[in-house]
C-alpha cells in the first residue's frame, strides 16, 4: 500500500528540507521504493542531492502545468530506490498561472497519477507558506509529517496548521490526516526547548514522534556536498536519529 | 528623512523576525520614533512584543484591504518610541484576496500614506515567501535589509532575491536598493558558517554590515517573555550586537 506523505509547516527554517531528503533516503536505503517531490521554489532538496537546476530539462513545473507526465520529468539520484521530482526556478511563477487554472489545488494530485503504483512512498517537500502549492500538496497527500522546532513561536504556528488542514479535510482531501509530529535540531541544554518539547509531547501525546532529532553540525552541512546524512557522516548522532525516525514512519505505513 | 526598510528573505527561519523586532526596539531606544509594521500571516513580530491577537480591534489586514486608516491599527509597544502595524490571522486570508484587487502591488505603499511623515522609519516584517504581500513590501520599501544564515542554501536563495529586486525595480519601484546584507545566528566554531561568511562577504564587500549577531540562546527565548532583547538581557552578547547594528543602520539612513 502506496503512502504519499507532505513534509508541511508554515514557519520556516524547521527542517523540513532537511527531514524530507534523509527521510527519504533512509526509506529508500531501507528497501522502500520511494519518491521525493521538491515543491519549493527554492529548490533546496534538489540541490542538497547534488543536482544542478540549470541541467534539467524537465521539473515539477512542467508537471504542475500538465505539460508533462511525471515519469518524464522524474530523476534517479546517487541513492539508490530513490528518484526525485525536481524543482527548478520557474516554480516562482507556477503559483501565480496556478492561480488562474480550473481545479488549481488538484494539479498535483492529478500530476501524480500512476505515481503511487511504482513508489512505496511518495515525499512532498513544501515551501514554508500556507498558499496554492502547499495546498496542491494536502490535496495530494494522504497524510502530514510536521517537523517542528523546539522554539517559542512554533505552538503557535501549530494551531494555525491544524486550522488549514480541519478545512482542507472537510472540504478538498477528506482522507487527510496528521502522520507524526517530529521535534527537530532539538539542542537539551536549553530550558525553552524541553519546555516546549514537554508541552508538545502532553498536547499531542502518541501523534509526537519518539525520535528526536539533534542540532548537529554535520546535518546542516550534508547538502553542501550534495549527499545523504548516511553517506557523509555514517556514525554521526544525525544519520542515528535519522535512521530511527526511517524505522517509525515504515511502522506507521 | 523617513526611511522605510523591508526586513526580507524568502528563506525560511534565517532571524527576519529576530531582526525587525530588535532593530525597531533599538532605533527607537535610540531616539528615532519607528513603526514596525508585522506582514507575516503567522504575526510572529506582534507575539513578540506581547500582544495578544484576539484582542486586536483592527490589523494590517484591514489596511491593505483599505477598510481603515494605518493610524487606527497601529498601537503603541512597551518600548518607548515603538508603535505596531499588528497582523492577525486572517491576514492568511489577504493573500487570496489581494490578488483579485486593483493595484494588488501597491496596496501597502497606499495604506501607509503619511506615516512617514510620524516616523523617522518604518520596519516591515515579512513573511518566507516571494508572494503577494512580500511584493507588496518591495513596493512600499526604499531598502531591502538581507538577513541570512551562513548556511549552504543562503546564497543561492540570494540570487533569487535579487534577481525578484531587480524585476520591482524595473517596474514597480525604481528606488529600491539593497539596504545591507546582516549575517544571522553566527556559529563561528563551524567550518561551514566561516566559508560561507568569508563568500558572501568577498562577494557583497561592503553591503554586508559589520556587525553579524551570534547564536545564543537568550535571543530565541526573549519572545516568549514578550520583550525585545535590550529589557531580556541586557548586558548578553545578542543586546551588544543588536545595539551595534542599530548604530550601523542610523549611519547608513
Ligand atoms: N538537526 C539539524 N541540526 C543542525 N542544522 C540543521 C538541522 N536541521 C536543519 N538544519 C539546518 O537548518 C537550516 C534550516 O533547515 P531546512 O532548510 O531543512 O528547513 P526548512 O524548514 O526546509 O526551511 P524553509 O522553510 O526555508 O523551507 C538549514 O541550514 C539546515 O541545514
Ligand atoms: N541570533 C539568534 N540566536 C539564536 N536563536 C535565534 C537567533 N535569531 C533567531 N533565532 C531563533 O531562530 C528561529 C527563527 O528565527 P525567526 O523566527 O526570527 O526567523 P524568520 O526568518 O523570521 O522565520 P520565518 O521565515 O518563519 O518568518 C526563532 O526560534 C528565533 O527565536
Ligand atoms: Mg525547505
Ligand atoms: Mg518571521
Amino acid at each position: 500500500m502506496s503512502r504519499t506523505l507532505a513534509i508541511l509547516n508554515q514557519k520556516g527554517g524547521v527542517g523540513k528540507t532537511t527531514t524530507a531528503v534523509n527521510l527519504a533516503a533512509g526509506l529508500a536505503l531501507a528497501g522502500q521504493p520511494t519518491l521525493l517531490v521538491d515543491l519549493d521554489p527554492q529548490g533546496n532538496a534538489t540541490t542538497a542531492l547534488g543536482l544542478t537546476k540549470s541541467t534539467l530539462e524537465a521539473s515539477i513545473y512542467d508537471v504542475l502545468l500538465g505539460e508533462c507526465p511525471w515519469a518524464e520529468a522524474t530523476v534517479a539520484t546517487k541513492v539508490a530506490g530513490l528518484d526525485l521530482l525536481p524543482a527548478t526556478l520557474d516554480l516562482a511563477n507556477a503559483v501565480v498561472e496556478l492561480a488562474t487554472m480550473e481545479a488549481r489545488e488538484h494539479r498535483l494530485l492529478r500530476g501524480l497519477q500512476g505515481a503511487a503504483e511504482r513508489y512505496a512512498v511518495i515525499i512532498l517537500d513544501t515551501p514554508p507558506s500556507l498558499g496554492l502549492l502547499p495546498i496542491n500538496c494536502l490535496v495530494a497527500a494522504d497524510a502530514v509529517l510536521i517537523p517542528m522546532q523546539c522554539e517559542f513561536f512554533a505552538l503557535e504556528g501549530l494551531a494555525q496548521l491544524e486550522h488549514t488542514m480541519r478545512l482542507i479535510k472537510r472540504g478538498l482531501n477528506p482522507r487527510l490526516e496528521v502522520f507524526g509530529i517530529l521535534l527537530t535540531m532539538m539542542d537539551s541544554r536549553a530550558k525553552l526547548c524541553r519546555d516546549v518539547a514537554d508541552a508538545v509531547r502532553r498536547q499531542y501525546g502518541p501523534r509526537v514522534f519518539a525520535t528526536a532529532i539533534p542540532r548537529t553540525i554535520r546535518l546542516s552541512e550534508a547538502p553542501s556536498y550534495g549527499e545523504a546524512i548516511y553517506t557523509f557522516d555514517p556514525k554521526g548522532k544525525g544519520a542515528q536519529a535519522y535512521r530511527a525516525l526511517t524505522q517509525e514512519v515504515i511502522a506507521r505505513c
